[in-house]
């Protein structure tokens, strides 16, 4: 999947259809527009209401030709549709030259393009993965409707997954921009992490939870600092895992993969799914040995992996699973450096790159680190791991 | 009603290619409808036939027609890749 690099803010979003189409019953088009929202609130904390009059995020037109927009309908087949990403307004604009039916194989299916163009309206740009609703053909009827993996695991990185626990209010937890609230920082019971900050590998469990390696021990991190009780042995919290991981990531399948040296090993949860360690060149082929560090990119939810000045991508579904264009330099990654300690991509959506004893917050949608204030790098001790007495920015004087 | 017409020509992908984010506008020179930069344009038919999950010829054959020709999505499959490209 792709994300273009916009999202809404709140999740509980409203709609209006502000012009119907010619050839349907209004009842009929509420219905079908409503099932189609309801593709992306499957899964998500996302709801879509509908509104009749005043102001709405989402404005769903059925127009012909030039529509006032730029972007002129061409009439029947071509473009059936299209619309604008959060950023530019969210509108659905749908091309009312089209035959466009409910239920049946006949003209071109209103639920099946509005769950699509939806998508775009909520933030995902096409997918390259023909079986998702993201991609970008019109492939007929399809009586059965099920929304694939690929697009699931998209609206499920701008907007979290769904929760049962019942929401206080409509705002949507903002990102925050800096990466903990910053409420007075606990001391780890065993500060060892704030006198030597530097770690082996950070990533998230499928479950949402974040654990930094070190040496022999590992540390579960809060949302400012380490959880209490940590850090524990790496050999009690994963069994069969060993110490001085090189690099971790856990894929969209659940399923968290470690690296060491020339293996690596694949847990479900706390338990090893299999016979392991295998060997990378078997399991990951391009990818090389001693790795410095691996994270699912929110971008694209590909795999990448670093070492040196060089980065490698991995996407499972292709043959080869690396192109041959790769390895390229990090440099491509503005303002991250070499030799990195680890990568992951954060729970704020946010990715995140670590060396030494700072990080550095990167901005999916500029290619670029952030910048802010202070600026990055900054110290893991403070942001991370709630380190008391530890500078807040790497920046002389500017503690 | 009027009826979008199948790509089949050259000129036809062009502006496929260029209407959903595969060919910036730039490599068009106006004077001629023609292409300056034949590596743009072969460059463009390849990444598209690579999103598509066709084989990668760089050519405008019969399956790379086909599928352009398709009903689809208005919206660009290159988001921000108009004439500034992002440096990845």
């Amino acid at each position: 999947y792709a994300l273009q690099g916009s999202r809404w803010r709140v999740k509980n979003l409203t709609y209006k259809v502000s012009k119907y189409p010619k050839r349907l019953k209004r009842v009929d088009v509420d219905a079908e527009i409503g099932r189609a929202f309801a593709v992306w609130s499957e899964d998500t904390d996302l709801t879509f209401t509908k509104k009749t009059t005043g102001p709405v995020h989402i404005e769903i037109k059925f127009v012909e030709s030039e529509h006032g927009d730029g972007d002129a309908f061409d009439g029947q087949g071509g473009t059936l549709a299209h619309a604008f990403f959060p950023v530019f307004g969210g509108d659905a604009h749908f091309d009312d030259a089209e035959l466009w039916t409910i239920g049946s194989p006949r003209g071109t299916n209103l639920f099946q393009v509005a769950a699509h163009e939806f998508g775009h309206s909520l933030g995902l740009s096409h997918s390259d993965q023909s079986s998702a609703l993201m991609a970008p053909f019109y492939r007929g009827f399809e009586p059965v409707f099920r929304l694939d993996d690929d697009d699931k695991a998209a609206i499920q990185s701008l907007y979290g997954k769904k929760t049962s626990q019942p929401k206080p209010s409509n705002a949507y937890p903002v990102t925050s921009t800096l990466r903990p609230s910053y409420t007075p920082p606990k001391v780890p019971l065993d500060d060892s992490i704030c006198k030597d900050s530097k770690i082996d590998t950070l990533f998230n469990s499928a479950q949402g939870e974040t654990y930094a390696f070190k040496g022999d021990k590992f540390y579960k991190l809060t949302t400012d600092s380490v959880e209490e009780g940590y850090p524990q042995l790496i050999s009690k919290g994963w069994p069969g895992l060993p110490g001085n991981i090189d690099a971790a990531f856990t894929y969209k399948n659940g399923k968290t993969y470690f690296f060491k040296g020339t293996q690596y090993w694949r847990f479900q949860g706390r338990q090893m799914d299999g016979v392991y360690p295998k060997e990378i060149s078997e399991g990951f082929t391009g990818i090389p040995d001693h790795l410095d560090a691996a994270m699912v990119w929110g971008g694209n939810g590909k795999i990448y992996f670093f070492k040196g000045s060089k980065f490698w991508r991995f996407d499972p579904a292709k043959r080869p699973p690396v192109k041959a264009s790769y390895p390229k330099p990090i440099s491509n990654w503005e303002g991250v450096p070499n030799n990195l300690d680890a990568a992951l991509k954060y729970t704020n959506g946010y990715t995140y790159f670590f060396k030494g004893d700072k990080y550095y917050r990167f901005h999916d949608a500029r290619f670029a680190v952030d910048t802010a204030t202070p600026a990055f790098p900054r110290p893991t001790a403070h942001w991370w791991f709630g380190c008391k007495n530890t500078p807040s920015s790497t920046a002389v004087g500017d503690h | 009603a009027v009826q979008a017409a199948p790509v089949s020509t050259t000129t036809q992908a062009e502006m496929y290619l260029s209407q959903f984010g595969y060919l910036p506008a730039s490599a068009r020179n106006p004077a001629n409808s023609g292409l300056q930069d034949k590596s743009t344009w072969l460059n463009a038919i390849q990444e598209f036939q690579n999103f598509a999950g066709l084989n990668i010829t760089g050519e405008l054959d019969d399956e790379t027609l086909k599928l352009m020709s398709l009903p689809r999505c208005g919206v660009r499959d290159r988001v921000g890749t108009g004439d500034s490209r992002s440096k990845r």
